[in-house]
C-alpha cells in the first residue's frame, strides 16, 4: 500500500454537498461513490441526482432516513439510470419520483459489494485503491462538534447511524487515518472532509463497506 | 419538529459549549488528535442533531473473506 492515497488528487470526487436538514446521507454517500467510480473508468466527472435516489428508493424513507445497502440493492435490482443533478436537483425534502424514458441518458450500476472489514482495514484500503471511494456507515454523534484533527475516541462500533464516503487514507503522520467526505457542507469539518484514525474501526468505519461497480 | 427560539438555542449553544470542554478534555495530549468546537450545529441539542442528520438506518455485511483477498500485484 502506498503511505497516502486520496482520490480527490485524481479529480474523480465531487464537491462536498450539504444534505441540509434532510436525512439523506445514505443517499449522498451511495451517489457518490457512483459517480466517482464513473469518473474513475475514464468518464467525465458529474453530479449525479441525491434527489432521484431520495425520492425513488421505495425501500428508503427518503429525508427521513434510509440504509445505504438497501439503495445499493434497490440501484443494481432495477438498472435504474441516476441522470445529472442539473435535471432533477436536490430540494432537501422527498418527494414523488420523477421517472425518465428509457431513451433519456443516465448511469446505472453494474453490481456492488459490502463486507465487513473490522480487523482488516488494510484489506479495506487495498479495496478502495482497486474499487474506488468506499460507502461506510459510521457513529457520528460526536460528529455534530467536530473541527478538525484525528477522530480516535468519543464514538463506538456497532451504533451506525450516518453515511458518508471515503476517498483515501493518509499513513504519513504518527497517526494513519481515513479521509472522509462528509454531506453537510464544505465549512464543516476540514473542509467538509474528516479524518478518522486507521486500524482499530474507529466509529466501526469498518463495519458495513461498500463498493460499487459501474 | 422542535419548537425553535432564541431561548431553546441559546440552551442548546451553552450545553454545547460543555460538551467541548468534555470532549476537548481527553487524550489533548495525544499527536493529531480530533478537537471540538463551535460548527453550525452548536444550537442544535444533541437529539435534535441526532434526529436531523442522523437518519441512515445500520445494516450488517457479511465479514471479508480471506479467499477474496486481493494482491495489488495482479491489478493492473
Amino acid at each position: 500500500l502506498p503511505l497516502r492515497f486520496d482520490w480527490r488528487d485524481k479529480h474523480v470526487v465531487s464537491q462536498v454537498r450539504n444534505q441540509q436538514m434532510c436525512g439523506g446521507c445514505w443517499a449522498f454517500s451511495v451517489v457518490g461513490a457512483v459517480e466517482s467510480t464513473w469518473a474513475i473508468k475514464g468518464h467525465p466527472l458529474e453530479d449525479l441526482s441525491v434527489q432521484q435516489v431520495i425520492d425513488c428508493s421505495y425501500n428508503n424513507y427518503g429525508c427521513s432516513g434510509g440504509s445505504t445497502l438497501s439503495a445499493l440493492k434497490w440501484l443494481n435490482k432495477t438498472q435504474v439510470r441516476l441522470v445529472n443533478d442539473s435535471e432533477y436537483p436536490f430540494k432537501a425534502r422527498s418527494g414523488l419520483c420523477h421517472y425518465f424514458p428509457s431513451s433519456h441518458s443516465g448511469l446505472s450500476i453494474k453490481g456492488y459489494s459490502a463486507y465487513d472489514f473490522s480487523d482488516q482495514e488494510d484489506e479495506m484500503a487495498k479495496s478502495l485503491l482497486i474499487y474506488g471511494p468506499l460507502v461506510v456507515i459510521v457513529d457520528a454523534v460526536s460528529w455534530q462538534d467536530y473541527l478538525g484533527g484525528v477522530i480516535q475516541h468519543h464514538c463506538s462500533s456497532g451504533e451506525a447511524n450516518h453515511a458518508v464516503l471515503i476517498t483515501g487514507f493518509d499513513k504519513t503522520g504518527s497517526i494513519p487515518y481515513w479521509i472522509v467526505r462528509n454531506s453537510w457542507g464544505s465549512s464543516w469539518g476540514v473542509d467538509g472532509y474528516a479524518h478518522v484514525k486507521m486500524g482499530s474501526n474507529v466509529c466501526g468505519i469498518a463495519d458495513s463497506v461498500s463498493a460499487v461497480f459501474v | 419538529t422542535w419548537p425553535r427560539s432564541p431561548e431553546r438555542e441559546a440552551a442548546a449553544f451553552r450545553e454545547s459549549l460543555n460538551r467541548h470542554r468534555y470532549l476537548n478534555s481527553f487524550f489533548s495530549h495525544e499527536n493529531s488528535t480530533a478537537f471540538y468546537g463551535i460548527n453550525q450545529f452548536s444550537y442544535l441539542f444533541p437529539e435534535e442533531f441526532k434526529a436531523i442528520y442522523l437518519r441512515s438506518q445500520p445494516s450488517s455485511s457479511p465479514r471479508y473473506p480471506a479467499e477474496v483477498k486481493t494482491s495489488l500485484l495482479t491489478v493492473p
